[in-house]
């Protein structure tokens, strides 16, 4: 609330603008590929919607093991 | 390996949740994911409490942040039992940990499996018909602004930061696709869910993949 906030909110909504359209004109004739829009995150910056909603990190993991083929003793 | 796949059509995945303004999606995550795991093995779908998740692990950061991992080890080495949802509800913030008597009913795990799938998708979509649903860490930036469709472009491996739940894929049409479960409520992306293209480790997606065991 208050009019700095409404002014912050008014610049992030701009900036959603730009990137929605920016992000769907790059694949524009790619199939089914993702649509971007105003959504409830609109009135973010992307610095706030990643500070807030962004809070995890990968762990590194080992590799998947896949059973490897077995080897053919004897090839007719 | 069918072409076609989602948990959801054997009523084993809760309804998506919001965590709203709370950085908690590595607590709904995993408690999504231990939610389908006692509901492949018979019990009833229940919701089960994030907010223990949140308070409880100490290892991680409540709703300031954390890890998928981190809150698998921690159910793993204490043996916590998680409580309903209506018993410990959600309030989006931290709170202080609430102790539950041993004789509480509640859901506990066995075990949990984290290994990076990176290159190796296929394997994953057989671990997740063989373990379950399935927790990932994705770069969920470009995510902000999605609407629906398959996400292909503009997020990258390597730089995960949103914890979120695989519950199936889909392989019929031409561009495959997995379906993920978002903790953001069911008005963003398709009715909460976000779908991802399936093989070249899109947004990361294959990199730390973790199930559990109950």
């Amino acid at each position: 609330s208050g009019p700095r906030s409404r002014e912050r909110q008014t610049a992030a909504f701009r900036e959603s603008l730009k990137r929605h359209h920016y992000l769907n004109s790059l694949f524009p004739g790619e199939n089914y590929t993702a649509v971007y829009g105003v959504n409830q995150f609109s009135y973010l910056l992307p610095e706030e919607f990643k500070a807030i909603y962004l809070r995890s990190k990968p762990s590194k993991y080992p590799r998947y093991p896949v059973e490897a083929p077995k080897p053919t003793s004897s090839v007719p | 390996l069918p072409v076609k796949f989602d948990w959801r059509d054997k009523h084993v995945v809760t309804q998506v949740r919001n965590q709203h303004m709370c950085g908690g999606c590595w607590a709904f995550s995993v408690v999504g994911a231990v939610e389908s795991a006692y509901a492949r093995k018979g019990q009833p779908l229940e919701e089960l409490s994030v907010q223990q998740v949140i308070d409880c692990s100490y290892n991680n950061y409540g709703c300031n942040g954390g890890t998928p991992s981190s809150a698998f080890t921690w159910l793993n080495k204490t043996q916590v039992k998680l409580v309903k949802d209506s018993e410990y509800p959600f309030k989006v913030q931290n709170g202080l940990c609430r102790y539950f008597s041993d004789s509480h009913p509640g859901y506990s795990i066995k075990d949990y499996s984290a290994f990076d799938f990176s290159g190796q998708e296929d394997e994953m979509a057989k671990a997740l018909l063989n373990f379950g649903p399935l927790v990932v860490v994705v770069d969920a930036m470009s995510w902000q602004d999605y609407l629906g469709g398959i996400i292909q472009h503009h997020c990258s491996s390597g730089e995960a930061n949103h914890a979120v739940l695989i519950t199936g894929f889909d392989k019929t049409g031409s561009t495959p696709y997995w379906i993920v479960r978002n903790s953001w409520g069911s008005s963003w992306g398709v009715d909460g869910y976000a779908h991802v293209k399936m093989g070249g480790n899109i947004c990361g997606i294959a990199d730390s993949v973790s199930a559990v065991f109950v």
